[in-house]
């Protein structure tokens, strides 16, 4: 099965290989007579030149074709210590080199929303003062992480509205373009249930079938048609 | 308008193969 009529139908798609495989899906995606979908990373590191052996420069990635980078997921943030400085700086560090930063952003514990809300806050705030341009939050509570419930709607929607007004407040100091996807288990009719609030899905192990990805790649496009 | 997104993260796939394979069925390649 394709999605290409799903996905050309508004919605953007990206996909995330690591970083071998980076060089083999930008030449699939060049072969392409449509851009059906644009490629990104998985992580970066923040600067763009230096002796930082191992890590990968997010200019070398925009050379690459890259077109997004995930900053700070929560494994990053747990197994290998990133802290909030370093997604800050590596999200100016793609902003700089014309990507878009995809930045891992949720609360630690469940809480009210505008306790949640806040602390979210805490870690979009700086990001939108480094960087200009586009930027995509995506937001997952950390608490739902492998939960064997995921968050409520009631829960997503709350905490994105707030964030969303927070960000539309700060337009006349900084105006990025700001879309915020929701980024936990994502299963068919996760979408709808979320009242349009959020700019679309981010997907794990849940895409890693192209059926799935069709089927939720449809519904976020019957969603922003309405 | 803001233009909806739908992003795949491949992290469970340890085979170049396995992951050319996924896009290119995304792609109906």
């Amino acid at each position: 099965s394709t999605v290409a009529t799903a996905a050309l139908n508004h919605v953007e798609l990206v996909v995330m290989p690591d970083f071998l495989s980076i060089r083999e899906c930008t030449r699939l995606k060049n072969r392409l007579d449509e851009p059906l979908f644009n490629v990104g990373a998985q992580d970066c590191w923040q600067a763009d030149e230096g002796a930082f052996t191992g890590e990968v420069s997010p200019k070398h990635l925009a050379q690459l074709g890259v077109r997004y980078v995930e900053i700070g997921h929560a494994e990053r943030r747990k197994q290998f210590g990133e802290t909030n400085e370093w997604v800050i700086n590596k999200s100016a560090a793609c902003s700089r080199n014309s990507i878009i930063p995809w930045i891992c952003i949720g609360e630690i514990n469940k809480g009210d929303i505008e306790a949640c809300g806040d602390e979210v806050w805490e870690q979009i705030k700086p990001v939108l003062d480094n960087c200009t341009g586009q930027l995509v939050f995506a937001y997952e509570p950390v608490w739902a992480i492998g939960a064997p419930k995921p968050a409520e709607s009631d829960h997503i929607i709350g905490v994105v509205s707030y964030l969303r007004k927070k960000i539309d407040a700060e337009k006349e100091t900084n105006n990025n373009d700001v879309r915020i996807v929701y980024g936990g288990s994502a299963g068919p009719g996760l979408v709808e249930s979320l009242n349009g609030v959020v700019d679309g899905l981010f997907l794990g192990r849940f895409g890693h079938n192209p059926d799935n990805v069709k089927k939720v790649v449809e519904e976020v496009g019957a969603v922003a048609s309405k | 308008t803001r233009q909806p997104v739908v992003a795949i993260s491949l992290k469970m796939y340890f085979d170049p193969a396995k992951t050319l394979q996924f896009v290119s069925a995304l792609a109906g390649i």
